[in-house]
């Protein structure tokens, strides 16, 4: 379930259906999401672990399940 | 540690944006 939902959120981002998020997708987001400019730049810069500015679907779905499980370990 | 501040910051950041997408979906028919 945990990854469907990932792939669900995956696509929203990704939306020309390319296998990767850019930056730029990111900020095509706000106004979508409740989110600034910023706040976005900055989710994307830490998805994207190794910074070459592509953030690939393990990237992404790391991340997440860092959100989903992480967080409640902490 | 100034580190840990912005991890922490950034991890809030991650909820939020994971949370509004998560209400998004189930907001959605």
């Amino acid at each position: 379930a945990l990854l469907e939902k990932t792939q669900e959120f995956f696509q929203i981002c990704d939306i020309e259906d390319k296998g990767f998020i850019t930056r730029r997708d990111m900020q095509r987001l706000h106004g979508e999401l409740p989110l600034s400019a910023e706040e976005l730049e900055n989710v994307f810069d830490t998805l994207d672990a190794d910074g070459n500015g592509y953030l690939t679907f393990e990237e992404f779905s790391s991340g997440f399940s860092e959100f989903m499980f992480g967080s409640e370990v902490s | 540690d100034p580190n840990m501040k912005g991890a922490a910051a950034n991890e809030g950041v991650l909820a939020n944006f994971f949370n509004s997408l998560l209400s998004k979906k189930t907001g959605s028919p």
